[in-house]
C-alpha cells in the first residue's frame, strides 16, 4: 500500500457515493446513465469473486464490501425506485458493443485460464470502458449537471492514481500486471478529454462538445 | 499453472 494506491482507492470511492448521495438527495437519477452503473455493478461482482477464496486484509474486504453495495445501490435507485427520473431515451448506447469483445478478450488474453481469473479479467476489461455510455449520453444531451462532472473527475483520478501507484510499484516492489496497466491507461485515456473541459470550463456545470 | 492468482488491489 502506497499513498497512490490509498487515495486512488478513496477518489474511487469519493465517486461513488458522490454520485449515489445525489440521486437520493435530489431524488432524480437525470442525466445519470443506467447502463454505465449496471456495467460498475457487473465489474465489482466478477471481479470480487475472490472475497470467497482469499483474503488479503480488513481493508481490501471491507473497500470490495462497500464497492460492490454502493454499486448495487446506485443501480436499484436508477432503475426502481427513481425509475420515473430515468433519462432512459438518452441512454441509448449499445453496451452489447462493450460487453461481447470484452467478453472474447478476456478469454484470449489473461494471466491463466480459469473461471475465476477469466471474470477478473473480464472485470478488468469491462471497467475500462464502462464509463463510455455516461460519456456517450452527455455528448447526446450536450451537457452534465455540476455534480456529474464532480462524479466523472474522481472517477478518472481514480484511475490516474492507479496508473502512478503502477509506477511506484514497479520501481519499489517489481510489481507489474500488464492487464491491469493497459486497462488502466486505456481507462485513463478516455478521461483525458474530460479532465481538459472539467479545468477549463471552471469545474462547473460544462457544456461538453460531442 | 492454475493457482489461484490473488489480486490485492481493489
Amino acid at each position: 500500500m502506497n499513498i497512490f494506491r490509498l487515495t486512488g482507492d478513496l477518489s474511487h470511492l469519493a465517486a461513488i457515493v458522490i454520485l449515489l448521495l445525489k440521486i437520493w438527495k435530489t431524488r432524480s437519477c437525470a442525466g445519470i446513465s443506467g447502463k454505465s452503473q449496471l456495467l460498475f455493478a457487473l465489474v465489482f461482482t466478477t471481479r470480487y469473486l475472490d472475497l470467497f477464496t482469499s483474503f488479503i486484509s480488513l481493508y481490501n474486504t471491507s473497500m470490495k464490501l462497500i464497492y460492490i453495495a454502493c454499486s448495487y445501490a446506485t443501480v436499484y435507485l436508477i432503475y426502481m425506485k427513481f425509475k420515473a427520473t430515468y433519462d432512459g431515451n438518452h441512454d441509448t448506447f449499445r453496451v452489447e458493443f462493450l460487453v461481447v469483445p470484452v467478453g472474447g478478450l478476456s478469454f484470449l488474453v489473461n494471466h491463466d485460464f480459469s473461471p475465476l481469473e477469466i471474470l477478473w479479467t473480464f472485470s478488468i476489461y469491462l471497467e475500462s470502458v464502462a464509463i463510455l455510455p455516461q460519456l456517450f449520453m452527455i455528448s447526446k444531451t450536450g451537457e452534465a449537471e455540476t455534480i456529474t462532472t464532480h462524479y466523472l473527475f474522481f472517477q478518472g483520478l481514480y484511475r490516474a492514481l492507479y496508473l502512478v501507484n503502477w509506477i511506484w510499484r514497479f520501481y519499489f516492489e517489481g510489481f507489474f500486471d500488464l492487464i491491469a496497466v493497459v486497462a488502466g491507461v486505456v481507462q485513463t485515456i478516455l478521461y483525458c478529454d474530460f479532465f481538459y473541459l472539467y479545468i477549463t470550463k471552471g469545474m462547473s456545470g460544462c457544456a461538453l462538445p460531442a | 499453472k492454475n493457482a489461484i492468482l490473488t489480486h490485492d488491489e481493489l
